[in-house]
């Protein structure tokens, strides 16, 4: 219950057009779960800002749990690997 | 690329095709989600190219053995890394499992070298692959620009995470890039089109609903069918297929008999030798002499050719005959196979060369005629142009699209055989730079060039009418007029679940006359008509979504295709609409090639098109006369207006009962 895998956390499309204001939403949103803005930095990898909104973030499978409730949040799925063709 | 573009009739020689109305995609912008770049290459050379388009919004950043200031320029405008995602997965050091690579957009596995070169790589003269192919090395949109997202890391022959994907789709939306290019692929069985786990799916909804054509790999999994990946509507999925172009060998027997087979050996022939099958004499007569098994004796082998046969397609039963060949001290191989274009040299230039189980078993019955059998291996020669006709390769994964059969998957076909293009100097096969490659990975850059030259000519067309111009064009027939078969065992002729639309015909998919658009709403209608939730549809989107209580129909999503993959007693109707491109004032009347024992009717029987009235909408509707169940039959419905033919793939399927593991 204690490793940490990347999850992405999907929200969709962005509701407003400021980068970091979206990304400083990311942040809150995480440290709901996390406890402090300061780990939840720790633990975020990607914010997910121009093209749609969410973002990627070491979770242990209870936060991941926890977060996939909150409300906005459409899907949280685990990191994946792709291959070339 | 030395031959492909000339084959797809986009040579500069050309006066009037689309490479000069494009003037060579000069201004669009083509990002590349790979194994990054190896800037210092001849083919990412901007000379002659004017300034990077104002709207670019990107950057290039700085990272090991890699200097924006000196390595990105007018050709190469941005250069982004995401390695997060696979770091945080992996770990350090990335190079553990004995690969070199860099923390930057430097390429040191040659793969995003090879497809950013395909798409949009500079005119490079006399290119060849150890003499063969010999050739001016061009990417299919010269003049556009490359935007490197390197997404891929040099693990265990290339790895991306998602996470990382869709960061740079996230970025490349951001940077203002026109196209995007992904030869980068899944495992069955797929995740759906809304599960991020397949980042490719979700990014590139994104990016396709903001006007920007995303172009995907279907996948190396052929030829068995349902292998097709990055399904989803709104991408446009490649197949690969051969050229029309071969590397030949000839195999002289002792008794003066000459056939042919194919290899990329060029050192010199090996004269007259000694020619051996290791016949075993146990209660298996065939058991020594299949390759990837090979039982030498080095007395009987060293200084003869050694004949093995093979049922396995991948190149693992070359390479290890090749190295039990060696090892023994044989001079030459000659490898029974099922046919697969795909070649490479086997290591240090030893002569190996393929055969298919009927030139194999000719060779076999030389042997077993004569006391001493001998053979000469001719060194490899490059044939172009006629007789040498495409087919769809043997690799290239297969539709139907198992999440819905529905969808037509792939969409189209393009050059991915023995392709010559740049590389990493670290590749291995690599030759003063360049490379032979084959794989979907190949062909993708094929199609996203060409989408760039459409893009260049036509700047408002959407993602799906770009899309529709290309499936309604392309050849379904070789370009001497014969058919297009598509490699496996047996042979077959192509149909669309191969090919999709067919090969790629540019020139003809500039004027396709008419094209079937989708905007937004169409990939809503997709989406409820798969039964996704509303709120996870809403998200998507960024709008609230609710799906009509009268259930969609999937097969009314307005793809230039009908594919209908059950149809019972009752007929089916479905429906599609069509946008003008062509003259304003025209009139198109339906031809229709029906699959066997279907029935196809259209209404209306003509589409008017004037200067206001461009979208036009029409119903086909489909009955079958099959009193069982059956497989896909296949048929086309044309519009015609006697200068344009927009063809329409129409595939039907039979089920009086509910099928059990039909495909």
């Amino acid at each position: 219950g204690k490793t940490y895998n990347v999850h992405i956390v999907y929200l969709g499309e962005k509701q407003h057009d400021d980068p970091d204001l979206i990304t400083d939403s990311h942040h809150d949103l995480l440290a709901k779960i996390v406890g402090s803005k300061e780990k939840a930095s720790e633990l975020m990898v990607y914010s997910y800002r121009h093209g749609f909104s969410g973002f990627a973030a070491k979770l242990t499978e209870s936060q991941a749990q926890k977060i996939a409730e909150l409300p906005g949040v459409v899907r949280v799925m685990p990191n994946s690997l792709h291959r070339l063709q | 690329t030395t031959r492909s573009w000339d084959y797809l009739s986009l040579s500069p020689q050309t006066p009037s095709n689309l490479l000069h109305k494009s003037n060579n995609g000069d201004g669009v912008i083509i990002g590349i989600f790979d194994t990054g770049i190896w800037p210092e290459s001849k083919s990412f050379t901007e000379n002659g190219l004017g300034p990077v388009p104002s709207r670019w919004k990107g950057v290039c950043e700085p990272g090991e053995s890699f200097d924006p200031t000196k390595h990105c320029n007018r050709k190469l405008v941005g250069a982004r890394w995401f390695v997060n995602g696979f770091l945080a997965e992996y770990g350090l050091p990335l190079n553990a499992s004995g690969e070199t690579e860099y923390l930057s957009p430097r390429d040191a596995n040659g793969h995003g070298m090879h497809t950013a070169s395909t798409a949009a790589g500079s005119f490079v003269g006399n290119v060849s692959y150890r003499g063969l192919a010999r050739g001016t090395a061009r990417g299919g949109a010269a003049s556009a620009r490359v935007a490197v997202y390197k997404v891929c890391w040099n693990v265990l022959g290339g790895q991306c995470a998602s996470a990382d994907i869709l960061k740079a789709f996230d970025e490349a939306i951001h940077d203002g890039v026109d196209v995007l290019s992904l030869s980068i692929g899944f495992w069955i069985p797929l995740y759906s089109d809304v599960d991020e786990r397949d980042g490719i799916a979700t990014g590139s909804f994104h990016a396709v609903t903001r006007g920007i054509t995303v172009v995907c790999g279907a996948g190396n999994d052929g030829p068995s069918a349902q292998t097709v990946q990055n399904t989803a509507p709104w991408i446009l999925t490649v197949a690969a297929s051969t050229m029309d172009r071969a590397f030949v060998t000839s195999i002289t027997l002792g008794n003066n008999k000459t056939l042919v087979g194919e290899a990329m050996f060029t050192r010199r022939e090996i004269g007259l030798t000694g020619l051996l099958y290791p016949e075993s004499h146990g209660l298996d007569p065939t058991a020594s002499g299949v390759c990837q098994a090979l039982q030498l004796n080095r007395t009987k082998v060293a200084g003869k050719v050694v004949l093995c046969f093979t049922s396995m397609t991948r190149r693992v039963a070359v390479t290890s005959a090749t190295a039990a060949v060696r090892k023994a001290g044989g001079v030459g191989l000659i490898v029974a196979k099922h046919p697969n274009s795909a070649l490479y040299p086997c290591p240090g230039d030893f002569p190996c060369v393929e055969v298919d189980y009927e030139a194999g078993t000719k060779i076999l019955y030389y042997i077993r005629s004569t006391r001493f059998p001998l053979v000469k291996l001719s060194s490899s020669k490059t044939v172009i142009g006629r007789p040498v006709s495409a087919k769809v390769a043997y690799f290239s994964a297969r539709g139907p699209n198992s999440i819905e059969p529905a969808i037509l998957k792939p969409d189209i076909a393009a050059p991915g055989v023995n392709i010559l293009a740049a590389t990493s100097p670290l590749d291995p096969f690599a030759d003063s730079g360049y490379v032979m490659h084959s794989g979907t990975s190949m062909a993708t850059p094929h199609i996203s060039g060409i989408v760039a030259l459409l893009k260049a000519l036509h700047p408002a067309w959407s993602p799906a009418a770009i899309k529709s111009a290309l499936v309604t064009t392309a050849w379904r027939n070789g370009r001497s007029g014969s058919l297009i078969f598509a490699e496996g065992s047996p042979q077959k002729q192509a149909d669309i679940f191969d090919y999709g639309g067919g090969i790629v015909n540019p020139n003809a998919a500039a004027d396709p006359g008419l094209v079937f658009d989708m905007e937004t709403a169409d990939y809503i209608h997709y989406l409820c008509a798969m039964h996704y939730n509303n709120s996870a549809i809403s998200r998507l989107t960024g709008n609230i979504t609710n799906c009509p209580v009268q259930k969609l129909s999937v097969l009314d999503v307005n793809l230039p295709s009908i594919t209908i993959p059950s149809i019972g007693s009752t007929s089916i109707t479905v429906t599609r609409t069509v946008t003008n491109v062509g003259p304003p004032n025209s009139t198109y009347r339906p031809i229709i090639e029906p699959p066997s024992g279907i029935v196809v009717s259209v209404n209306p029987e003509v589409l008017v098109f004037n200067s206001t009235v461009k979208k036009v909408s029409f119903k086909v509707t489909v009955a079958t006369t099959h009193q069982m169940n059956t497989g896909y039959m296949f048929g086309s419905l044309i519009w015609s207006d006697k200068v344009h033919f927009v063809r329409i793939p129409l595939s039907v399927r039979t089920e009086m009962f509910q099928p059990y593991g039909d495909e």
